[in-house]
């Protein structure tokens, strides 16, 4: 039950993040 | 959760550490030859880093793959963890290269990192691009061909995400199967 998932919208708020 | 790396340098850590592989088809080689470990990585952050500084799947020549897999399996049927498993195979007509390639691609890879099957991700081995003539292909691997519960929960997510229409059919066809196919028509064991 500790497994990291990231959903697209955060994934893709990390591509803009400098 | 975060690595802390000092103040406003935190990476974002991924469940699984991946590897970026990237192969070249040379006839006057093994196949095994062709194929090049290129990274490894194990945080958002680093997937951006990689992912913008290589060439996008569009712009590849015919006849060369990526492939992103765990870290410790290799992107080929002959490993322990894809010898029994298969593939959801999603086959692009030509002109989707210039058009879709790109994005099924990058939802493909963020799938995978952000471990988008929850429970069933244990399964998934990773993904593979083919850049060819008569088509492209992209492909989520995963272990077992014959668990049809995670098989087909990771197909209807993976369908969702690409966002295909549902006239679209998408199938699961086993490594066993392809490899010994006598043709270039392999049965689908799973379909959604």
């Amino acid at each position: 039950g500790t497994r990291i998932i990231y959903d697209r919208k955060f994934l893709m708020e990390c591509r803009n993040s400098p | 959760r975060k690595l802390p790396l000092g103040e406003g340098l935190e990476k974002h850590p991924l469940e699984n550490r991946w590897a970026l592989w990237f192969f070249k088809n040379d006839r006057n080689r093994v196949w095994q030859d062709n194929l090049h470990l290129v990274t490894k990585f194990e945080t958002v952050e680093d997937f951006w880093a990689i992912h913008s500084h290589i060439k996008l799947a569009s712009k590849l020549s015919s006849g060369c793959d990526y492939a992103l897999f765990k870290d410790g399996i290799e992107p080929m049927w002959e490993d322990s963890r894809n010898k029994h498993g298969g593939r959801w195979l999603v086959s692009l007509a030509k002109q989707q290269r210039q058009s879709n390639l790109d994005r099924l691609w990058l939802e493909t890879l963020l799938c995978l990192i952000g471990e988008a099957f929850e429970e069933y991700s244990e399964e998934v081995c990773g993904a593979v691009l083919n850049v060819r003539t008569k088509g492209d292909k992209i492909a989520i691997w995963t272990s077992e061909a014959e668990n049809q519960p995670a098989v087909t929960f990771i197909g209807r997510v993976y369908k969702e995400r690409l966002g295909l229409s549902p006239k679209v059919i998408i199938g699961y066809q086993a490594h066993a199967d392809t490899a010994t196919k006598s043709n270039s028509f392999t049965k689908n064991k799973f379909v959604v």
